[in-house]
Order: C-alpha cells, then sequence, then structure tokens
C-alpha cells in the first residue's frame, strides 16, 4: 500500500503506465525490459580440497563440485526461473516501487549433501554425510 | 591470473587463490566440517587396513557425481586386501550419518609377551562426534590361512569385554561374541560390539579394553597367532580396528557468526 498524498494520482498512472509498457514486452518477447538480463542459473564452482593443501588428511573426495547461483529476477520472471509464487509478485512490486521492494534473490532451491572422509589427529578415519553441500537447481525467492 | 584446469574440467575456471584468501576459505570449510583445527594423522596411516575399509564404505556411499573422488587413494590402495564391505555393513551405512573407525592403541607385540595366550585390545571411543548415537560397532580381525597345520584343525575365537583389571590377579571378564574357524580360513573376522561401544560411549572410565583368546580343539588356550590371527605386527592393511556406525539424534543449528 502507498500513503495518500498530494500527486498520488499522478504517481499511479505513471506506475500503471510502465507495468502496461513492461507487460507489453513481456508479450511480445523484446523490450527494453530483457535486454542484457541474465537470468538466475546454476554456475559452476568447485572446491578443490587437494588446491587447498589437505590431501594428507581428506582421503576422499579430491575435491566436489559445489555450484552457485547467479543471475537477475527481473521482471517477468518466467518458469525458467524456478520462481516462487511470492517473487512473481516481489517482482512486479519492486518494478513498481524500485527504491522501497528489492528484487527477488537469485538462490539454491535445491541442495544436496556430499560425503567426506578423512583422518583425525589419532588417525583414526570418520566417514561423514554433509547435507546441504552441493547445489541442485537455482530459483528466485 | 585465470586459466583452464584441464585436469578438473574444461567447464572449470582456475584461479589460484592468494595465501590470505585461501586461510579464509580454510578456516570456513573447517567449520562447516565441525573440525576446530586441520587434522595432523601420522603420515604411515593411509596404509592401514581402516582407511581402505571406510573408503569401500566411502565407494558405497558416494553417488555417480564424483566418479573421479576417490582415484588418488585407489591407486595408492589398488593391490592390497581389501577389508571387504558386507550387505550387513551396507545396511548399517544406509542408517547411518557418520562412521567412524578406531585405531588399536595397544601394542600387539609387547602385549603378547606378557600374557602370551590373550591378545589385548584398546579403542579410545571417547572423541567421537557430538550429538550422535551409536547404531552398530563391529571389531575386525584378519585371520590368514595356515598352510603348515592341518586345514581340518579349528579354533575357537572369543571377545570379551575387560570388566576390571587388578595389577596383581585375574582380569574380570565378559564374553562378547565367539567365532569358531578353520585353520584353513582366511579373511576378516568380524565381532559384535554395539552394546560396548555405546557403554564406553556413555562411561569412558569403564573402556578398559578388550581381550581375544583363542582354544584349539581341546579347549586349550592358544596364541593367537597359531591360528593366523594378526594382532599385532604383521601387513599394515591387516591391521584389527574397530568401526562404529553413528545416527545423528539430534538437531543441530550452526551459531549465527
Amino acid at each position: 500500500s502507498a500513503p495518500g498524498q498530494k500527486g498520488r494520482q499522478s504517481n499511479r498512472s505513471k506506475q500503471q503506465k510502465a507495468v502496461q509498457e513492461a507487460l507489453k514486452a513481456a508479450e511480445a518477447g523484446t523490450g527494453t525490459y530483457q535486454g542484457d538480463f541474465q537470468g538466475c542459473k546454476k554456475h559452476e564452482l568447485y572446491v578443490s580440497f587437494r588446491d587447498l593443501g589437505w590431501q594428507d588428511w581428506i582421503i576422499a573426495p579430491e575435491g566436489y563440485a559445489a555450484y552457485y547461483c547467479e543471475g537477475e529476477c527481473a521482471f517477468p520472471l518466467n518458469s525458467d526461473m524456478n520462481a516462487t509464487n511470492h517473487a512473481i509478485v516481489q517482482t512486479l512490486v519492486h518494478f513498481i516501487n524500485p527504491e522501497t521492494v528489492p528484487q527477488p534473490c537469485c538462490a539454491p532451491t535445491q541442495l544436496n549433501g556430499i560425503s567426506v572422509l578423512y583422518f583425525d589427529d589419532s588417525s583414526n578415519v570418520i566417514l561423514k554425510k554433509y547435507r546441504n553441500m552441493v547445489v541442485r537447481a537455482c530459483g528466485c525467492h | 591470473n585465470f586459466s583452464v584446469d584441464n585436469e578438473v574440467g574444461s567447464s572449470f575456471i582456475h584461479r589460484r587463490l592468494r595465501s590470505q584468501e585461501r586461510r579464509e576459505i580454510q578456516r570456513e570449510i573447517l567449520s562447516i566440517l565441525g573440525l576446530p583445527h586441520r587434522p595432523r594423522p601420522h603420515a604411515h596411516a593411509k596404509h592401514n587396513a581402516a582407511p581402505t575399509f571406510m573408503l569401500d564404505l566411502y565407494n558405497t556411499v558416494s553417488t555417480a557425481a564424483e566418479p573421479r573422488a576417490y582415484s588418488r587413494y585407489r591407486a595408492v590402495l589398488e593391490g592390497q586386501a581389501s577389508a571387504v564391505v558386507s550387505p550387513q555393513d551396507s545396511r548399517f551405512l544406509d542408517d547411518a550419518d557418520t562412521v567412524m573407525s578406531f585405531v588399536n592403541l595397544v601394542d600387539g607385540d609387547r602385549d603378547l609377551l606378557v600374557r602370551p595366550h590373550t591378545q589385548a585390545f584398546r579403542f579410545d571411543v571417547s572423541r567421537i562426534p557430538e550429538g550422535e548415537a551409536i547404531t552398530a560397532a563391529e571389531f575386525r580381525i584378519y585371520k590368514d590361512f595356515i598352510r603348515e597345520r592341518d586345514g581340518n584343525e579349528t579354533f575357537r575365537v572369543s571377545v570379551y569385554q575387560v570388566l576390571q583389571e587388578p595389577p596383581d590377579s585375574e582380569a574380570a571378564l565378559l564374553l562378547l561374541d565367539q567365532r569358531d574357524v578353520w585353520a584353513s580360513d582366511d579373511g576378516w573376522l568380524v565381532f559384535d560390539l554395539t552394546a560396548t561401544s555405546t557403554l564406553w560411549q556413555l562411561s569412558p572410565q569403564q573402556n578398559l579394553g578388550l581381550h581375544l583368546v583363542l582354544e584349539d580343539n581341546n579347549g586349550q588356550k592358544r596364541n593367537p597367532r597359531r591360528a593366523g590371527l594378526l594382532t599385532g605386527s604383521g601387513p599394515k592393511d591387516k591391521q584389527p580396528f574397530l568401526v562404529v556406525f553413528f545416527k545423528v539424534n539430534e538437531v543441530r543449528f550452526r551459531g549465527a557468526r
């Protein structure tokens, strides 16, 4: 909601116009709102235990593909971006009121675990499952 | 500063970390792994039986997404006898959040000089993961094929928990498990130590170790080596060890930093 002020009518009509333009651009699949837009996607990120100099105590793995999420969650969100319903509404509100409401975040929506096999100080061996270490899917939240 | 590392895969952009960055990443990952500092194991430990067995467990749980992960150690261990993972171990593994192997703290050769017919073992299970409960524990000892003996000769291997060990008298023992073996048998003997390990976890002061006793056909106590049991000396990849399976019994939250 927006507080009732003088000039509110004028602001509202500007915003409505902007939304209509955005919707038109989205329908056409072109327009200023798509431009160089890089959508929210999963990117490669490899964590190497060997490069960290840990090969003397981590038996396995040598490293793992952790991935990360990056990209803009900009209007109009489409299904490729695995957006939540809330994210879709937030994008629209951000579009109308960018100073107050931020864009939704591009973040992991599904995470997997990994198992790590390592020695402790007493040369005992530990095999432990660690949850939420690998990004399986990204989306706009 | 950027280059493509062919070994890792062409899709990965590789950048050498500055020392400060490396230290920060190391600290952060150690925190995620729940470790206060980087462990410093003995250099020779990697050739022991326990890491081989644990690597087999790791391979069982690893997904197809990590096929290269253990190649280095696989190469190191190639040719060594594997402490084969049984279907029972796989079942324990399905239920476990953590598996830990413990090295024997008793010098086997020295112990046999003191007690020629009894082999002592001790495993420090006090430093186990916080908030985890034991679901299974196995004591594993390797029995070699005895060529010079009659293959039909049998032995009884008994594992006892030491309840009391007064300095000048016989130790009070509790029988935990027994196996009858042929002289010709060859492979890992597995003894269930679940209840005892749980007791040791709850009351570390009651951990006075184990005694292994070998008896022949006539019920006479014998040196465990007579049946080919590898208790102390012998190949590193056939040394006895304890493996314990744990399950998280409480929800833990990482503190905000």
